[in-house]
């Protein structure tokens, strides 16, 4: 089973 | 004011295409500099960044940066109204709240215009860090875009792997698997277009939704090439380079074995 990622986990809101 | 006028008005139209089956609205940012578009798609999986350039125009105006809040579908359908060889012009006052669409035919014998209204959008900017990719693939832009295609009719799951051997991708599902190698041809006579070069620091082999690798596909038609920067751990960033106009860049982010 594969877990999708969100971006927020990468990427900070500027 | 603002005004903008792209002879080769096809581009806005192939953009739009890019972009709408994974954003419904977003701000057109307009500044002296080009315009430039940051938007995520409703699941806040991937995003959409898209830069074109005020030289890339044949004419542009920017009196005051502001954002252009736009419906994509609604746009979409304004610009299938513009033929492949139309000239292009959009305008907007500093205070109003409409864009204004011209296309004008080649022979200037048909001109059409179209009002859109604007949108109050708000907008989620993100800072995307700078990213020292340990693995970068320059392909045929259409190449990737059959890729996608073919594989999706196996699974929802792509691995896409960068080793000494080239760049594997493989999906796997109830109907069984399949595997697709593309392989660095550099050093071989193969034409511009068909090159694939592979640039890699260390291997990486990371998964990714196919659903969304073919909504950025949909950007083959704006240019001939397509970059795939990975590292571990970090979102794919897919860019499609615009000779003298811009880019496209997509990120996604990738799956974890659960």
């Amino acid at each position: 089973y594969w877990l999708q990622r969100q971006l927020s986990a990468f990427f900070n809101d500027a | 004011m603002f005004e903008a006028r792209l002879t080769k008005g096809e581009l806005i139209k192939k953009v739009i295409e890019a972009l709408k089956d994974l954003v419904t609205e977003a701000n057109f940012d307009i500044s002296a500099t080009g315009i430039q578009l940051q938007a995520m798609d409703s699941s806040h999986v991937s995003l959409c960044a898209l830069q074109m350039k005020a030289e890339g125009f044949d004419h542009f105006r920017c009196d005051r940066s502001m954002p252009l809040g736009i419906n994509l579908s609604s746009m979409s359908k304004v610009l299938k109204c513009c033929n492949k060889d139309d000239i292009v012009t959009l305008k907007a006052e500093d205070d109003g709240d409409s864009i204004n669409f011209m296309f004008e035919s080649k022979d200037q014998d048909k001109i059409s215009d179209f009002e859109l209204k604007l949108m109050d959008i708000d907008s989620e900017h993100f800072g995307i860090p700078d990213t020292d990719y340990k693995a970068t693939v320059t392909m045929s832009a259409s190449e990737f875009t059959r890729i996608c295609n073919d594989l999706s009719i196996l699974g929802e799951t792509v691995a896409i792997s960068v080793g000494k051997d080239g760049v594997r991708f493989s999906v796997s599902g109830e109907m069984g698997t399949g595997n697709m190698t593309v392989r660095d041809n550099t050093s071989s006579d193969t034409k511009e277009a068909d090159r694939v070069e592979i640039d890699m620091e260390e291997p990486v082999n990371l998964n990714f939704a196919l659903r969304y690798l073919k909504s950025f596909a949909k950007a083959a038609p704006l240019t001939d090439r397509v970059s795939l920067c990975l590292s571990r751990d970090v979102p794919l960033l897919v860019k499609y380079e615009i000779p003298e106009f811009g880019s496209l860049s997509y990120y996604l982010a990738p799956k974890i074995d659960d």
